[in-house]
């Protein structure tokens, strides 16, 4: 119940909470406060051998859920009157930039995951969750190929996969007072695992083959990098209209052309 | 437009929801990324025509970095001076979106199209991003970042400059503080 101690960063329009140990824990944006906080976790893929293993088709992983893997973070601010951006390194393989400009009422997660490492013999399916205080009762929205959002509902199913859905644009959920938006920029699997927790797949290393006729494991030995975009807002505006202009420009982004200058270019 | 159409049967190609998804061989992946890239580049040449027919300007001279989002541009690592930025804006509705260019480190001057200069901020690349070698072989460990305001079509210039100029016309170093 006591705040967290720890860093501010914030412009006219947002506000991040900090605690000590480098971990996002509020967001106050569009005149709403929220505890938010953010992980990076993995879901061990099942062995070799098991009833079914995760591989380019399937995702199986334990029943457990995901492992914890980073208590404390080394963090970085650099302030500016444009972007403020909050550097964290997880570990050698997990690092993130949060970013929030100035005028833009969003706050942008710039995340960095791989090589993913497999020296336990284990593959490896790697999510980031956003918790929040916002009390959803089940109910989570998600994007059809960017266009009509869909109602769906936590524990339809019992495992964790059959929880996932495809997020090609958003993924949102609300109760009666707040609403929080994750804006993707690729098509990811997403759920809402726990009330008011809102995952996003991104990077997966799996070393077998799931039988399903692609006859080789998703071995992915590189890098992935992306952005994940938080709104926060009040629940009872219409911000899905908002929501999808945006959706539009982060799909549909400026495309720059460098040249010498030269005369009369006007 | 010949080239357009090889734009377009690539994306007709990534439809199969093997290129969506990756649920296929890694070579077939690598031939996607292929087909997808060569034809990007043949898009990005009619691009340049076009450019061409609004300026005095030949084709080769325009550049498009089509590595950005990895903070990697052959053409303004080596300190940009008299860059022309040429912003294209893809949507139907005028835009203000913050745009990052790779630089190194330095001071810099943005101006838009009136010749009113555009406030601008140097910020660090993250290390691990840096670190990265084999990804990013080139120099720059600096974006400089301003809003780019747009129609249809605008252009920025960015003049390389020594810091002791009118402060606020040139670019603002971040402050960093390392918790």
């Amino acid at each position: 119940s006591k705040e967290p101690q720890g860093e501010m960063v914030g412009n006219s329009l947002v506000k991040l909470f900090f605690d000590n140990n480098g971990f996002l824990w509020k967001v106050e944006m569009n005149g709403v406060s929220a505890n938010v906080s953010q992980k990076f976790l993995f879901y061990e893929a099942t062995k070799e051998g098991d009833k079914q293993t995760s591989g380019a088709y399937i995702s199986a992983p334990l029943i457990q859920g995901a492992n914890i893997r980073s208590f404390k973070i080394d963090l970085k601010i650099y302030d500016g009157p444009l972007v403020k951006e909050i550097h964290q390194h997880f570990n050698n393989w997990t690092s993130q930039v949060i970013r929030i400009y100035e005028g833009v009422s969003r706050v942008e997660f710039e995340w960095l995951i791989g090589p993913i490492p497999v020296g336990d013999r284990l593959g490896k399916e790697v999510v980031t969750v956003f918790s929040s205080d916002i009390r959803n009762q089940y109910v989570f929205h998600t994007d059809s190929n960017g266009r009509e959002m869909i109602n769906r509902k936590r524990n339809i199913m019992k495992e964790i996969p059959g929880n996932y859905y495809p997020i090609t644009g958003r993924i949102v959920l609300e109760d009666d007072k707040k609403r929080m938006t994750l804006l993707n920029d690729r098509a990811q699997g997403g759920s809402c695992l726990g009330d008011g927790t809102l995952e996003l797949m991104l990077h997966r290393r799996l070393l077998h083959d799931d039988s399903r006729g692609l006859g080789e494991p998703l071995n992915d030995t590189t890098v992935a990098r992306g952005k994940i975009y938080m709104i926060l807002n009040s629940a009872d505006n219409d911000t899905a209209t908002e929501e999808r202009l945006i959706q539009q420009e982060l799909h549909l982004p400026v495309w720059l052309f460098f040249s010498r200058s030269f005369l009369n270019v006007n | 437009m010949n080239n357009l159409n090889k734009l377009k049967q690539s994306l007709g190609i990534m439809q199969h929801h093997d290129a969506i998804t990756g649920t296929c061989k890694q070579h077939v992946v690598n031939d996607y990324t292929r087909i997808l890239s060569s034809a990007l580049t043949l898009a990005e040449h009619t691009a340049k025509m076009a450019l061409q027919k609004l300026t005095s300007l030949k084709t080769g001279q325009f550049v498009s970095c089509l590595q950005l989002n990895i903070s990697i541009c052959e053409f303004t690592q080596n300190r940009p001076n008299n860059l022309l930025v040429t912003v294209y804006n893809p949507l139907t509705r005028a835009t203000k979106q913050y745009v990052r260019i790779p630089v190194p480190r330095g001071y810099y001057m943005v101006k838009d199209f009136k010749g009113n200069a555009v406030k601008s901020q140097l910020v660090p690349l993250p290390e691990e991003l840096i670190a990265l070698k084999y990804l990013r072989p080139n120099l720059t460990q600096y974006d400089l970042v301003f809003e780019a305001e747009v129609e249809k079509l605008g252009h920025y210039h960015i003049k390389s400059t020594n810091g002791d100029f009118e402060s606020q016309n040139v670019s603002v170093d971040s402050e960093m503080k390392e918790l």
